[in-house]
């Protein structure tokens, strides 16, 4: 039986990139979402909505798919994807993966229907996968495929393309300064241990230190609400449904917020961690919720060229 | 031997809901939990 895994169902997730699956190749787009870590895509055993605006797997048209017939199931916060898991060969970026286990859908939350990507390719540990389905990049280095066992991400602020994710090494063009390594804290995703945030020289949240989990497939900066709530009225934020919006035109005056990681300084200017939105002004990158954990998604990263060593189980962060 | 993968910068599922006016019923029909991917874990 394949356990349920909770995924990644984020309504501001916009970076994917293409991959191809079967033989001859089935092309898909999808999310590096270093959260999770099953690849799965849609299939023509969907016929939802969510389905039917998306490219389809069909393994009758690939002769190198082998059934393997297990169920999937995987629960997100608005809704889930069923399906069911099967091999085939998966080419990323010019890397091929020979048997490698993925997931065809079934079943699509109807949310699904307006995501841009198809499916998700997870990058965290093995572990955390469904019915211990081999990860890709696991399947990569288990193959010799890469140099070394790590990947990076570079997230460009506001082009539509210039992002890049880079299997086996560091892309030096991406970043400037050196590279600070911190250790992980859980090898279950790619979690570490924050020591604050600051602004101003004063700590705003996470006073004493908190867990982060360093997260592509998540948009924002999520934390405990009451830090968050901090971080907000800090910043001058009004909350709205659970939203927090600033006017547009104080982006110029308003601090930096800044994460203390292993003794170095991440510091984010508003210019990153505010965003325009089209019916609602300018919302802070900040979002709340009920446990202890924050997640450092896409409005740290695009700031932070981000490692993700296997090797020697750290995250590098360098100044993108 | 660097293997890259190109990223585009789509428009988020939020951007496609706002524009057709669907935004507001859509995040009350299906309030997003940032955490529920890490449930199982923590």
């Amino acid at each position: 039986a394949v356990g349920p895994e909770s995924m990644t169902n984020d309504a501001g997730l916009s970076y994917y990139g293409v991959i191809s699956i079967g033989n001859p190749p089935q092309s898909f787009k999808v999310i590096f979402d270093t959260g999770s870590s099953n690849l799965w895509v849609p299939s023509i055993y969907c016929n939802s909505a969510a389905c039917n605006n998306h490219v389809k797997f069909d393994p009758g048209r690939s002769s190198t798919y082998r059934q393997n017939g297990s169920p999937l199931s995987i629960t997100y916060g608005t809704g889930s994807m069923t399906g069911f898991l099967g091999y085939d060969t998966v080419t990323v970026g010019g890397l091929t993966v020979t048997n490698q286990i993925f997931g065809l859908s079934q079943t699509e939350a109807p949310f699904m229907q307006y995501m841009q990507a198809d499916g998700i390719l997870g990058l965290a540990y093995p572990s955390l996968s469904a019915s211990g389905a081999t990860p890709v990049f696991d399947n990569m280095m288990n193959a010799g495929l890469i140099d070394q066992n790590l990947f990076s991400v570079y997230l460009s602020s506001n082009n539509q393309r210039g992002s890049v994710v880079t299997f086996g090494g560091v892309d030096t063009n991406h970043y400037s300064d050196s590279i600070t390594w911190i250790p992980l804290s859980n090898e279950l995703y790619w979690q570490i241990t924050v020591d604050s945030v600051s602004g101003n020289g004063q700590v705003v949240a996470c006073n004493g230190g908190c867990q982060a989990i360093v997260d592509t497939g998540t948009s924002l900066i999520v934390g405990p609400q009451g830090d968050i709530d901090n971080i907000n009225y800090w910043l001058g934020a009004s909350s709205q449904n659970g939203e927090y919006m600033v006017s547009c035109n104080n982006i110029g005056q308003m601090p930096d917020v800044t994460f203390n990681i292993n003794g170095q300084q991440f510091t984010l200017p508003a210019s990153v961690y505010i965003s325009p939105s089209q019916n609602y002004g300018c919302l802070t990158g900040f979002s709340g919720q009920g446990t202890n954990l924050w997640i450092l998604g896409d409005v740290f990263l695009r700031q932070y060229y981000s490692i993700f060593n296997r090797g020697q189980n750290m995250v590098g962060l360098a100044k993108a | 031997c660097l293997v890259q993968i190109p990223l585009e910068k789509g428009k988020s599922a939020r951007e496609v809901l706002e524009e057709q006016g669907l935004w507001e019923e859509y995040r009350q029909k299906y309030p997003y939990n940032p955490m529920a991917k890490f449930d199982g874990s923590f």
